[in-house]
């Protein structure tokens, strides 16, 4: 769904974040 | 099942799509749904993490939202 799809998104953005 | 999986997600998989055009990361998890990967939610964005670190693409924003890329 699209809901687990921004889920997904937000949580790769967040372990990115940590990174950049 | 894993044996069904059509998509692998690989450095060499996002490399290639982020030399072809910029891509925010829900563009990146729409190529590796995990229904085609047959990776967890959780794993793929794990891997996906580590890939992007690992490759450290250049980042812009297009429209406001943060996309990445590469050049050759």
């Amino acid at each position: 769904s699209s809901s687990e799809a921004d889920k997904m998104a937000a949580a790769l953005e967040a372990e990115l974040n940590d990174f950049m | 099942t894993p044996s069904s999986s059509d998509v692998q997600l690989t450095e060499e998989a996002v490399r290639r799509y982020l030399i072809r055009k910029p891509m925010t990361t829900k563009d990146l998890l729409k190529k590796f749904q995990t229904k085609r990967t047959g990776l967890s939610s959780e794993q793929t964005v794990n891997v996906l993490a580590q890939i992007l670190k690992r490759l450290n693409p250049e980042r812009k924003s297009i429209g406001d939202k943060m996309h990445f890329y590469l050049t050759e």
